[in-house]
């Protein structure tokens, strides 16, 4: 199982988005693929389709060390996909947990339990919160990669450089092997001046790091949460799905599992 | 001095946008508006033109309570904009802080003090973190009121419920005087049937509350800050730019100051 962190402290760059049809793409692919939401909004279960009435367990009780893996984990109705959910009792973590023996070990852990080795899933995607907290940092030193969702804005393109920063001390900390899967640029609006300039500094300074396929803006992406599917459900031939699609193809290139 | 919270824990729904273009637009109707950035991205302190370099004190030593306001406030190039910028310094807060007596309490402090009373600001605004961590609360607490920018979008109006919940509860807690000041749409697309739901939601559930002024999706808002201005000042007669500026004389309306 390779475990990817989908990671961004900026808010709204499509981190859940990425997660969501990231993993419906991979599992079209014929991977299984377990998404692990460690956001207390919920958003990557909700787009999944996990409501808040069957989220009974959550991210919340692995953390915590005391709940059976396959008690929390739910299959959605994307063959192929399944969820760790995530409710808002996740937001007091930060506090909660931070007395807690090896804090920032917990999600590995819970990761590299029996069960979930045993459930042999291609690819765990963590979604993480807007944020560099205890709950980002649990996500990365969980991970063996990080995959970038980069909004094409300035102020998106401005808070690279912290994450990169929190990335090179945790993995030389807690994490040696974290690597960056890749930068992913999202919401594009090809007739737009500051999108094509984003996608130009981010070319030169991260060159190869930053993929091909670039994520359109399309508002078939943000209309499928509000019916629990993912956008390759909601309208398969859409430009979100069908970059989304292309997306997974040159990630699992790039993993050489294609 | 009226002080208002800018909060939302839903990443980029236009909070640092509205506190940039609101506090720009009150000053061009005469206000003094204070800016005070909680957020460690430091979004709204580099929208204003707070470089960097020039962020020796911050509001985090604010918060620690040993530095003198008048040190720490800049003056930024838009007249009548003062802003206590904010750097990446912050992020550890939660934690830092967290041992801290009265640590809800640090912000509202910060800003009774004597120096800030005599500098006469008519408005405080502050912009806030996408969380409900350590730092919103603050601001909850500090405010008179909080003001709601609601992305047109799904996840969005999912997260209000959460949002209201935590006002109410500071509200019963640590600042009973805590009063929304109103819910403003944001990064609204005409054209598109769930920007016209969400609105539609947000009136039926919301009434009042919610602004008449619309900010509508404007390129010029984005590309501002990589030019470290307001809207108004980079293209004051662009769609983002008048929305604000109606958005500001409706809040004034509301205050009795126009
Ligand atoms: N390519 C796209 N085109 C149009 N809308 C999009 C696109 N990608 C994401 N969105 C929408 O933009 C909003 C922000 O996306 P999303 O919630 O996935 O970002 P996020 O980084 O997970 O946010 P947060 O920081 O709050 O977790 C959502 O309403 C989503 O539906
Ligand atoms: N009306 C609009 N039209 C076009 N772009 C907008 C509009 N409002 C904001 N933006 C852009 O959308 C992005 C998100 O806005 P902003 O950073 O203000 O949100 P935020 O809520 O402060 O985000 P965060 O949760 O990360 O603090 C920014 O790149 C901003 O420039
Ligand atoms: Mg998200
Ligand atoms: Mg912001």
């Amino acid at each position: 199982m390779k475990t990817i962190a989908i990671a961004n402290q900026k808010g709204g760059v499509a981190k859940t988005t990425t997660a969501i049809n990231l993993a419906a793409s991979l599992a079209e692919e014929g991977k299984s693929v377990l998404v692990v939401d460690m956001d207390p909004q919920g958003n990557a279960s909700t787009g999944l389709g996990v409501a808040v009435e069957q989220r009974n367990l959550t991210i919340y009780d692995m953390l915590l060390g005391d709940a059976d893996p396959k008690a929390v984990i739910v299959e959605t109705e994307t063959k192929g996909v399944s969820v760790i959910p995530a409710t808002t009792e996740l937001s007091s973590s930060d506090v909660q947990l931070y007395n807690v023996n090896k804090r920032s070990f917990l999600l590995r852990d819970a990761l590299a339990s029996q069960a979930v080795q045993e459930a042999g899933y291609d690819y765990a995607l963590i979604d993480c919160p807007p944020s560099l907290n205890l709950l980002t940092v649990n996500a990365l030193v969980a991970a063996n990669a990080v995959l970038i969702p980069l909004q094409s804005e300035f102020f998106a393109l401005e808070g690279l450089s912290q994450l990169m920063l929190t990335i090179r001390e945790i993995r030389q900390t807690a994490n040696p092997r974290l690597r960056v899967e890749g930068v992913l640029l999202t919401m594009h609006d090809q007739r737009n001046n500051l999108s094509q300039q984003v996608e130009r500094d981010a070319r030169d300074t991260l060159g190869a790091l930053v993929y091909e396929t670039v994520i359109p803006r399309n508002v078939r992406l943000s209309e499928a949460p509000s019916f629990a599917v993912p956008a390759l459900t909601y309208d398969p031939t859409s430009k979100g799905a069908l970059a989304y699609r292309s997306f997974a193809k040159e990630f699992l290139k790039n993993n050489n599992d294609l």
